[in-house]
């Protein structure tokens, strides 16, 4: 199986 | 007061087809070095960030910080009235104005258009993205990117992208069948736009929703080349740079369990 990750997986929230 | 004279107004009309599509509100951040906007997708997948330097405008004023909440399919329709020539001037009074004001002067300065855009406030997310030392980073033409996503999107809803050495290459796998598409790294002297230019720390390879890079490449026509820049396990970076700034592009990538 694929999963899209999130961005906020990366990156933090400012 | 802020106040921002383009002299290419057309650049700003392709800029707003290039986010429209990805983002429907935004604000517009506008400081004494330029105006910037960082705005996520509604699915949290992509993100587009642009910045338009000040020395860009002619002239370019910003007393303090405004944040101008946008509608952006709005400011399209106004900026559609702009013609592809057109000196366009953005004008916000204070920072509780209401409105952004916009006006198209025509080369010959015989005819001028204004217009009023109302804003809106808008609640933000931002994300901390800091400068990455990428595992590989690709300069091509950004018409040949543009043309590999759309090729491949009549295969697969995914598309692969391997770095090697001296390659590139784009791989979807779907229903129908498979395709791919190799490009090996030229120079040419003549023609700098046109080459291919890997520059590889380690081999990478990563899954990428081709719905997203479709929606990347609307920056098309903002610049003849973009920039790819991969590491393995991190969100893809599609850039094209202006002389007077930049529009990049972060979208997660698929991972197997």
């Amino acid at each position: 199986m694929v999963g899209q990750m999130l961005l906020a997986e990366f990156y933090s929230f400012l | 007061m802020f106040e921002a004279r383009l002299i290419q107004g057309g650049l700003l009309k392709k800029l707003l087809e290039s986010v429209k599509e990805l983002v429907t509100d935004a604000n517009f951040d506008c400081s004494e070095s330029g105006i910037a906007l960082q705005a996520m997708d509604n699915s949290h997948v992509a993100l587009v960030s642009l910045l338009l330097r000040s020395e860009g405008f002619d002239p370019y004023r910003c007393d303090r910080g405004f944040s101008l909440g946008v509608n952006l399919n709005s400011l399209n329709k106004i900026l559609k009235c702009a013609g592809n020539d057109d000196i366009i001037t953005l004008r916000a009074d204070d920072n509780s104005a209401d409105s952004l004001s916009l006006s198209f002067e025509n080369p010959n300065n015989d005819r001028i258009g204004e217009y009023e855009l109302k804003l809106m406030d808008i609640d933000q997310e931002h994300l901390s993205i800091p400068e990455t030392d990428y595992d590989a980073t690709i300069i091509m033409p950004s018409a040949e990117f543009q043309r590999i996503c759309r090729d491949l999107t009549v295969v697969s809803e995914s598309v692969t992208i391997d770095v090697s050495k001296d390659t590139i290459k784009f791989t979807a796998e779907g229903e129908l069948g498979s395709g791919n598409i190799k490009l090996k790294s030229t120079s040419s002297i003549d023609k700098p736009e046109e080459s291919v230019n890997i520059e590889l720390g380690q081999d990478v390879s990563l899954q990428f929703s081709l719905k997203y890079l479709m929606n990347f490449t609307k920056g098309t026509p903002l610049s003849e080349q973009v920039i790819l820049c991969l590491s393995e396990k991190m969100p893809l970076l599609v850039e094209y740079k202006m002389d007077i700034g930049y529009i990049r592009y972060y979208l997660a990538p698929k991972i197997g369990d």
